[in-house]
């Protein structure tokens, strides 16, 4: 049965937007039927406070190995690119060096927690992949097509997360992921 | 309505809170 609302407890400080926070890892054998199966909800949440009670006691994306994912999506969003919520939508990848995944993630997420995009309804949540050689970040968008959007995001992007000057950004269509079916 | 806008340092900030633990 479907899980009730968050709400915010006496004294918190609510959110704009009830958010789930999901884990994924790849496994071994079927590599089509494993996505969405291997999609794990660790919570939700109404409010900050609850936010930090999840985020505190998981490990931070830069401790964990192998294939690791985290998703942070809004309430009723799950983070796959067939959900109706994104399949008009694309994302914003971000390629990191090793060793700034945490520091990253958690400036990207606070961004988006905070409302700090001003895209009205258009942030679909954020994802941060743990890989061998590299990390990398994303932010998915309900709208695709919509050049002022991505073009805030991307400037949002680019201000909150303070990344090198020559680091790359790539916008992806989830039409084209579904198509090549090799996100990363 | 209104949006809910927090500045990172408050939600920083907040992570103190006895509220979060």
């Amino acid at each position: 049965p479907p899980r009730p609302p968050p709400k915010p407890g006496p004294g918190e400080h609510p959110l704009q937007y009830n958010y789930g926070f999901w884990y994924s890892r790849k496994s071994q054998g079927n590599k089509s039927a494993s996505y969405d199966a291997n999609l794990k909800l660790i919570g939700t949440f109404a409010s900050v406070e609850q936010f930090w009670r999840h985020y505190c006691h998981i490990a931070r994306p830069s401790d964990l190995n192998g294939h690791t994912d985290y998703h942070l999506f809004k309430e009723g969003i799950r983070p796959m690119w067939e959900d109706s919520a994104n399949k008009n939508g694309g994302k914003w990848i971000i390629r990191l060096k090793k060793g700034l995944a945490s520091r990253c993630w958690e400036n990207l997420i606070m961004a988006m927690l905070g409302e700090q995009f001003m895209v009205g309804e258009e942030i679909c949540g954020a994802v941060i992949s743990i890989r061998y050689a590299e990390d990398i970040l994303s932010l998915w968008n309900r709208t695709a097509n919509d050049g002022v959007t991505t073009a805030r995001i991307r400037d949002t992007l680019k201000r909150v997360l303070n990344l090198p000057p020559n680091t790359v950004m790539e916008y992806k269509t989830h039409v084209d992921s579904i198509k090549d079916n090799s996100s990363f | 309505g209104s949006r809910i806008f927090y500045e990172r340092n408050f939600l920083m900030q907040c992570r103190n809170s006895p509220l979060a633990k």
